[in-house]
């Protein structure tokens, strides 16, 4: 699922915080940074 | 202006009227966010993706303290999107629709960077026996939100500088051929409610949204030649502001307005010229108009046949390059309506017309026919303002697309109140802009059936 255009998106690691414990992922985020 | 009586009645539609029962129940689309150029984060909105995962509360939860959960973006329409639960896999029947421009919807990682813990809802916690394993495998390499968007909508919303104190010249309501001034005493999106400064009666004001073509800055109507109801010490000052360009610090000044496409080559508008246009009395009719005076700065009066004041009290004034009025032959063309003077016996054809009133057609060259690419298509909902009455906001679906000029139906309603308007227009708004800035919307009118 990688977005076709790079140019206003950027890959970022996100931590996950559940009742288990937290952990990261990696996720494209978007939709308003210039 | 004499409003038509029976669209009046507007106030009685559905109050807190929710898009998305409507939406599913009626198998629409609403338009994208990205077709209105003037509202929050339009261009900003192709990547907002049915797919993009994103955090919010989980109401399905026994924890004493609030609980937030993964939902995906299942469909977008205008600011709403229909949302599903991680974890619910093909399982419709607990999608809800929520509106992407609010506070409550938040990045992946938003809750670990405050310490709250993402718990699925009750129903679904025996699903997986490892909610961390499923999590890693549907949320790497998904999209979600950049961690600022709120603040990018926030930003968008408030970047302009009209205030509530500041002073514009806007046309006058009850006489549609003069200007008059008016002091902005609200702002909400963009859109102004104004109080006409000379105003006798208390709540005598108009809405119109800073970039309609019926708002202006202080001095416009004397730069222009347009006719204006004020007083002769406000007609005095602006003189004096014309030459000094020494403006009040409430004044609303050109720069703070777009400014109008300038005509290319040396062909003019002439006085007399017949042409095609919007009837601003009726919106619903393009008739058979003319050009009854050129002003300056590429400003025309224009007067419809047949239905014209003796005064001139009905002229309306439309900018040269306003997409409002057409060259004549342009309804016949796309296959509209063409509304013929009022009194005009037997079947309207433009030549003969021409003849017996002795005048000529403004040429096709003198119009704007740039056609943006603007994403309409029949049948998206929008949100509308009612131009006849332009304090409502109203349920509205796109019926037709003639280039850039949709014809906006009010759901509910007859297509008598239909209201012809460019796809560029300020008056437009996706599905649920409303909601973003806290603002009433009308819902479809039901008709109540006679026991």
């Amino acid at each position: 699922d990688v977005p076709t255009s790079t140019k206003k998106w950027e890959q970022k690691q996100v931590q996950i915080k559940t009742l288990e414990g937290e952990f990261s992922v990696t996720m494209w985020a978007s939709g308003g940074d210039d | 202006m004499s409003w038509p009586k029976t669209i009046t009645s507007r106030l009685g539609g559905v109050r807190g009227f929710d898009w998305g029962p409507y939406l599913s129940s009626t198998s629409s689309d609403a338009a994208s966010v990205s077709c209105f150029k003037h509202c929050p984060m339009s261009d900003n909105w192709l990547n907002i993706t049915v797919g993009m995962k994103v955090e919010i509360q989980n109401h399905e939860c026994d924890l004493p303290d609030h609980a937030y959960w993964i939902a995906t973006v299942i469909k977008i329409a205008g600011y709403k999107s229909l949302m599903r639960f991680e974890g619910f896999g093909n399982d419709t029947s607990y999608d809800f629709w929520m509106n992407l421009c609010t506070q409550d919807v938040h990045p992946v990682g938003w809750c670990a960077t405050i310490g709250k813990p993402l718990v699925p809802p009750k129903s679904i916690q025996h699903k997986y026996l490892d909610w961390k394993e499923y999590l890693v495998k549907r949320l790497t390499g998904s999209r979600t939100l950049p961690s600022n968007f709120y603040n990018k909508v926030v930003e968008s919303i408030g970047n302009h500088r009209f205030k509530k104190g500041v002073h514009v010249e806007v046309v006058d309501k009850m006489c549609v051929s003069a200007m008059r001034v008016a002091t902005v005493d609200e702002v909400i999106g963009g859109r102004l409610r104004l109080q006409y400064v000379d105003s006798k009666e208390e709540n005598d004001d108009f809405w119109c949204h800073m970039r309609s073509p019926l708002v202006h800055p202080i001095t416009w109507s004397q730069r222009s030649g347009h006719k204006l109801h004020a007083s002769q010490e406000y007609k005095n000052q602006c003189l004096n502001k014309i030459i000094t360009e020494n403006y009040h610090p409430n004044d609303a000044v050109p720069d703070m307005f777009h400014k109008a496409k300038e005509p290319q080559g040396d062909l003019k508008f002439q006085v007399g010229m017949k042409l095609e246009a919007i009837d601003p009395l009726n919106l619903s009719a393009i008739c058979v108009a003319t050009v009854m005076k050129v002003l300056k700065n590429n400003y025309l009066m224009i007067g419809i046949d047949g239905s014209m004041a003796q005064n001139g009290s009905d002229w309306f004034c439309y900018h040269t390059s306003s997409p409002c009025i057409f060259p004549v032959g342009f309804c016949e063309i796309n296959g509209l309506d063409l509304t013929p003077p009022r009194g005009y016996k037997g079947q309207f054809k433009w030549f003969e017309y021409l003849k017996q009133s002795k005048s000529t057609a403004a040429p096709v060259k003198l119009f704007d026919k740039e056609i943006p690419k603007h994403g309409f298509k029949p049948g998206h909902k929008v949100e509308a303002v009612d131009l006849m009455e332009p304090r409502l906001i109203c349920v509205a679906t796109v019926s037709k697309v003639v280039g850039r000029l949709l014809r906006i139906h009010f759901d509910g309603w007859e297509n008598e109140y239909d209201q012809w308007v460019d796809s560029e227009s300020p008056d437009l708004y996706p599905a649920g802009w409303c909601e973003v800035m806290n603002y009433g919307l009308e819902g479809p009118r039901v008709k109540v059936e006679p026991p």
